[in-house]
């Protein structure tokens, strides 16, 4: 964590479906990668955060500072991946169903 | 990213699959007729299922154009001596459109008993001789669909001639219309019999030749927020349920170790629980220095010993050093000295 930029980006995280319980159902993936967003969006921000024109001039009116208690806009996730689970439903038959945004691919300031 | 498949009983069968490498089952589509004979023994739902997950997986091929398969199995009883297979299919969603269904069943050709030409009396001892077998027999699929307990035998909603297969083999039916209307009339339970239409053959087989259904559908409301914990967040039914237990409700039965400590009773400093204990054998227990169980790499200034610390210190290290090195009188005079 020490080395991660402050600048908004993508983070590493591995879900194990074990953690929050799902596991006794969930016969497949065990773990996935999801990764999330953290870090600033602060004024000038850079292209590599891809703001959208709103988040560029909500951090321009916060950083002149005349409207207070404007926040920064917010390190969101911009694309992001379906995933395939096959799990047992409640009368234990095997469900294949395809989550869409289940993982990060990119981040970006909104 | 995908780790191995979670211990549960489908992992043993589905790891049978992932050993077995039979060219044919990867190719084509898998409605499509396998070459799996009974000598297969697998369970084939979990082998059907799993390859769709993998070929989703693999090449983001979806699953019939849709986001969800549901496989169903057979419940077998027998009916009048024929075997018949009952499908609970309460489970599919509302939001779930039907794209198609599928009925898999194994089916062996089956070769009616050789005929007897009557014998005539006055050759009576002259061997019978026996016709040649007919043709084989040909077998019916029929389907009944039934609103739940209800005592009837339900509403036929297809009856499907079947060619005999030249061996035995898993074949494949698109029964969409079947279930389509059966789920617009709200009758979610479906019978299908497989007919040869000689009495005693309808024999129960073993439950890994049992027929099953895929139905391919498209959730509509997958892309809701939080559609993910709609289906996948449940309350343990296997759990015995002892709220004592304290633990989530959605708690898996094996606790994990969290990774972050809960401070039990007031904080009294920084220091983290269960950490001030010192290893037994450590020499000055009060000069050991927290800060060094996590490697930091700035190394603080350690203060310095006083003199008559330091020549015990020497000493100690010195006794307790290797015996092969000692040191007459004289030298170590020198040697304090300097």
């Amino acid at each position: 964590q020490w080395d991660e930029p402050r600048v908004c980006s993508r983070r590493y995280l591995k879900v194990d479906f074990a953690d929050i319980g799902w596991n006794e159902w969930i016969i497949s993936p065990k773990s996935f990668d999801a990764y999330y967003c953290a870090g600033a969006c602060e004024f000038p921000m850079p292209k590599i955060v891809r703001p959208s024109n709103h988040a560029t001039i909500q951090s321009i009116v916060r950083a002149v500072g005349i409207v207070p208690g404007i926040p920064e806009p917010c390190c969101v996730p911009d694309k992001m991946n379906s995933l395939g689970v096959l799990f047992l439903d409640e009368n234990r038959n095997v469900v294949l169903k395809v989550y869409p945004n289940m993982s990060v691919e990119t981040c970006a300031c909104r | 990213s995908h780790k191995t498949l979670a211990q549960s009983p489908w992992s043993a069968a589905i790891d049978g699959l992932v050993a077995d490498k039979d060219p044919q089952r990867s190719q084509g589509d898998p409605a499509a007729t396998t070459s799996l004979g009974p000598g297969g023994d697998q369970d084939m739902v979990a082998v059907h299922m799993l390859r769709l997950y993998e070929k989703y997986s693999r090449r983001g091929a979806r699953p019939g154009g849709g986001n969800t398969v549901r496989s169903f199995r057979a419940r077998q009883e027998m009916v009048n001596q024929k075997a018949v297979y009952f499908f609970n299919l309460t489970s599919m969603q509302d939001s779930e459109m039907i794209l198609t269904a599928t009925f898999h069943f194994y089916s062996e050709p089956r070769w009616p008993r050789a005929r007897e030409a009557p014998c005539k009396q006055r050759a009576k001892n002259a061997s019978c001789r026996l016709l040649p077998p007919g043709p084989p027999s040909r077998q019916h699929l029929l389907f009944r669909s039934l609103s739940q307990n209800t005592a009837s035998q339900g509403l036929l909603r297809g009856a499907m001639a079947l060619v005999p297969p030249p061996r035995g083999l898993w074949q494949a039916k698109d029964i969409s219309p079947i279930v389509k209307a059966a789920r617009q009339d709200g009758e979610l339970l479906l019978s299908a019999q497989l007919d040869s239409g000689e009495k005693g053959l309808g024999v129960p087989r073993a439950s890994l030749l049992a027929p099953y259904i895929l139905i391919y559908a498209n959730d509509l409301a997958i892309s809701e927020p939080n559609s993910v914990a709609v289906t996948l967040q449940r309350y343990d039914p296997f759990q015995t349920g002892d709220p004592e237990s304290g633990a989530a409700p959605n708690n898996s039965a094996d606790p994990r170790v969290r990774r972050a400590t809960q401070a039990s009773g007031p904080l009294q400093n920084n220091e983290l629980p269960g950490l001030d204990e010192r290893p037994a054998h450590a020499p000055h227990p009060h000069h050991y220095h927290k800060h060094e169980l996590w490697p930091n790499p700035f190394r603080a200034l350690k203060p310095r010993p006083g003199r008559k610390d330091r020549r015990k210190k020497a000493q100690e290290v010195f006794l307790g050093s290797s015996p092969v090195l000692d040191f007459d009188e004289k030298t170590m005079q020198k040697a304090r000295k300097k």
